[in-house]
């Protein structure tokens, strides 16, 4: 049951360390001060949950709509023997697609716990077939989401965006705008 | 199966990223210049795994003959939607135990991956109860030699130390004693 590990190893190596303090990070950042009528920052870490569980590097590798603008002050940890271990959190942008000269800055990036499960599949020898990596991919949406409901200190402080980015019909959805319908709802 | 997911999370999402180019960044170090009769360094990458799953934040804090002494050039790569993600190898220092003028530099650290089953067993919701935990902790074990048997590009560039840390008569390893033997064995 690979979903189950991947879920509380995501929660407790990840989730736990970079949620709680998420919008302190983000009200502090040079980009939060840059805000006006024109410029809206978006105060939840936006977690891209495609159901393939293939992860790009980066989110303006899946959409060039999607810009690199930099990144948060890092979160610095001793953790399992590293001293002084980075978590960073990168910085997006994306125009509304109404209003172009209207522009949102967000803390995004994909679930990376997924992506494990992405590269069992592809691999001979992990011994994940399609469809198990399918059941095991709902199994860790399920899982997550029941994790963090448990944990008051990461309450608001995110949201999780599943989306089908397999399209039967040869047509993928477009994430710039997921995100920018996430996070118009939430400004 | 815990164990499962996890060993290949370690893999796919570290391992091979850290393992392939580790002697080439141990010889680029300031700390490979510094070498001479008296001061060595292991030019393989020691991996800790104590039994009990139980990492400390750093080797220093289990046991303070062992002294940070910094980091090499990071690995710096984008993934998941994380741009420019860092990951650091930490660099720390033993003294013989039998000639305190020779010192010895290596890198090492926890295996991250079991620290979540030993968080998993600590909390009330994981539902990992301790044998169920050392069961997932041999079972990774194994998990993970596998694994790393079958790529090549990881061959010769680690060292797991595997060590019962709860002692049933109250005596705990010490870690400096077992990595020195470990790391004079190297050289
Ligand atoms: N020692 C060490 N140094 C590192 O830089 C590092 N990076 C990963 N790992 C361990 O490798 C395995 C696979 O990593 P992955 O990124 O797929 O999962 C990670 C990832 O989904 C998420 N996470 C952790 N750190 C970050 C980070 N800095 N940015 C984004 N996601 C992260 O939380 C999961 C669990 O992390 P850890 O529990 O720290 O241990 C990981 C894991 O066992 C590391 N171990």
């Amino acid at each position: 049951n690979v979903a189950h590990g991947l879920a509380w190893s995501y929660y407790y190596g990840y989730l736990r360390i970079v949620l709680p303090e998420i919008k302190e990070r983000i009200i502090a950042s040079k980009f939060f001060e840059n805000c006006n009528e024109r410029i809206h920052m978006c105060k939840k870490f936006i977690l891209l949950f495609p159901e393939s569980c293939r992860c790009f590097p980066t989110l303006h590798d899946q959409d060039s709509d999607i810009s690199v603008e930099g990144h948060l002050e890092p979160v610095i940890r001793n953790r399992a023997g590293t001293v002084n271990r980075y978590y960073r959190s990168t910085v997006y942008s994306v125009k509304d697609n109404i209003d172009p000269n209207k522009k949102y800055f967000f803390i995004g990036e994909y679930i990376t716990a997924i992506l494990t499960m992405f590269e069992m599949e592809q691999s001979n020898l992990a011994g994940l077939s399609t469809h198990d990596k399918l059941l095991q991919s709902a199994q860790f949406y399920i899982k997550i989401e029941d994790i963090l409901k448990c944990h008051v200190e990461c309450n608001n402080t995110y949201k999780i965006i599943y989306f089908k980015d397999q399209s039967e019909r040869g047509k993928i959805p477009k994430i710039s705008d997921i995100i920018l319908t996430t996070i118009k709802a939430e400004i």
